[in-house]
Parts: C-alpha cells; structure tokens; sequence
C-alpha cells in the first residue's frame, strides 16, 4: 500500500505544471524514502529530476518500492480540480492499476476523490553522477525566469558565462544581440534578492533558450533557482522545495562544431 | 563509468 498526505497540496500541482509540457508520461517513484521522478523530455536532450522526501509528507507510507506510471497531461487535469489549499492524498495499492487523489479542503468541508489509471512506461531509471562544477550561480528564480524570456526574443541560444566579476547571458539573432550581466550582491538588503556566485574556474557555454525557458515554468516553486555549469557537461537547473526536496533539471549545452 | 552512462542520455544534443 502507498499513501502519501500533503498538507500543501498545491505543490504538487505547481511541480506538475513545471514538468508536462517537457515530459508527457512518466513513472513516478515511490519507496520508504520518498517520491521521485527522473524522466528525460521527449526529444532527449534535457533530464527532468524530482525528489520529494517522505519526511516533508504529512503521513507517508509505502510497503514496497513501486513505480506509477502516468500520464502528466492527465494528471494536471485532476490536480486542477483542486483548491489552492487543499489537502491532497495519494493512496494506490500495491498491485493496483490505479492512483487515488483525495482532496480535503481546509475546513474539511469538501472532499473529493479522482481516480488515474497507471500506464506502463519502461524508462532506464540511472544514477544522476556528483559533478564538481566549475560555477554554481544562484538568483531568484523570477529574475532567471525574466532573463530566459527577454533573450528568447532576441535569439535560440544563450552564452551564459559565470566569471568572478558576475554571470553574463548573450544572446543573438536576426533583431540584434542582448547582453544580460547580473552581478553578486549577497548584501542584497532583502534574501530574495540575493544573487550569488560559487566560482572555482571561469567557464562559458551555451544552451538552447526553449529548454530554459521551459525549466522557468518551475519558478512558483521556489525563490530562487541554481544553475551550475562545468566545461561540456549538462548545466544543473536545481529549484530547492523548501522542507521536501528539489526539482532539478538537466540539459546538454550545445558543442561548437 | 556512471558520468559516461549519463551522458549518453543526452544523445540527441550531441
């Protein structure tokens, strides 16, 4: 038997929001340690991370390892039905070919229950390696989410390159070219604007703007978003979710033929 | 070995 209670059930749907439009189904995992999803998008090139612990869950229970495949689409359309507050609860039996989500309104006033059917999806699940990045740049997500926006009118790509000065995002296209320099201000009078720079050595690389655009549709999860970058390996996208986990997404950088 | 199997996934930018 799997059940897992969430008192702020709307994470649930914001994490659901940030991922299905990038992947259209996926397995979700569950074991004693929590709930996970690492799937990678449709066309490959990006890997989607997501780990909440069982202790950021109100009740969490799971008797076996299980894997619950389904449909994000699907998914986001139950999770729509419920109330910015509302408690929700996953409960699916171990042998079962259904999830149950049971949404409680604060008041307890209204309950109501939606029930998926699990598809079978094979997905390799593999171990995301520790990397020793050059540059861990952390901003608040609604600037990362801006920055994203802003340069996608310009170009397809973005440099985006971390020096001890700041992190620069350049983009060009047919319009022109944008230049975008945020600078470290961890003085910042207030936290949520604090920008700051882990720097072992400089280090530039480009990425396609329609994948980091589509990583900002995460920003309601977090104030702030790292991204951490090593010479020719996938930049780490990490939305921290407070008190349960993070939501991590990777994606390839492009390699100048 | 692990990073290699990683970064295979990312087949299709490379």
């Amino acid at each position: 038997m799997f059940e897992a209670r969430l008192v702020q059930g709307n994470l649930l749907k914001k994490v659901v929001d940030a991922v299905k439009d990038l992947v259209t189904d996926a397995n979700f995992d569950c074991s004693s340690s929590g709930f996970t999803l690492q799937a990678m998008d449709n066309s490959h090139v990006s890997l989607v991370s997501l780990s909440l612990r069982s202790d950021g869950f109100e009740h969490f229970r799971c008797d076996r390892n299980m894997s619950m495949g389904m449909s994000l689409g699907n998914l986001a359309k139950i999770l729509k039905c419920a109330g910015n507050d509302d408690i929700v609860t996953m409960k699916a039996a171990d042998d079962g070919d259904t999830v149950t989500f049971m949404f409680e309104s604060p008041k307890e006033d209204r309950v109501s229950d939606f029930e998926l059917k699990l598809m079978d999806i094979d997905s390799e699940h593999l171990g995301i390696p520790d990397t020793d990045y050059a540059a861990t740049v952390t901003l608040p997500a609604a600037e990362y989410q801006r920055i994203c926006r802003d340069l996608s009118s310009i170009g397809d790509t973005v440099v985006i390159s971390a020096t001890k000065d700041g992190v620069k995002f350049s983009s060009s296209g047919d319009v022109g070219t944008a230049n975008i320099t945020v600078r470290q201000n961890t003085t910042a009078d207030k936290k949520e604007e604090q920008v700051s720079i882990d720097l072992k050595e400089p280090v530039a690389l480009t990425f396609a703007l329609r994948y980091l655009n589509s990583f900002a549709k995460a920003t309601p999860l977090a104030s702030h978003v790292s991204l951490s970058m090593a010479r020719d390996l996938p930049v780490m996208v990490d939305y921290q979710i407070s008190d349960m986990g993070h939501l991590r997404f990777y994606l390839a950088p492009k390699i100048e033929d | 070995k692990q990073a290699q199997e990683f970064l295979k996934r990312f087949y299709n930018a490379y």
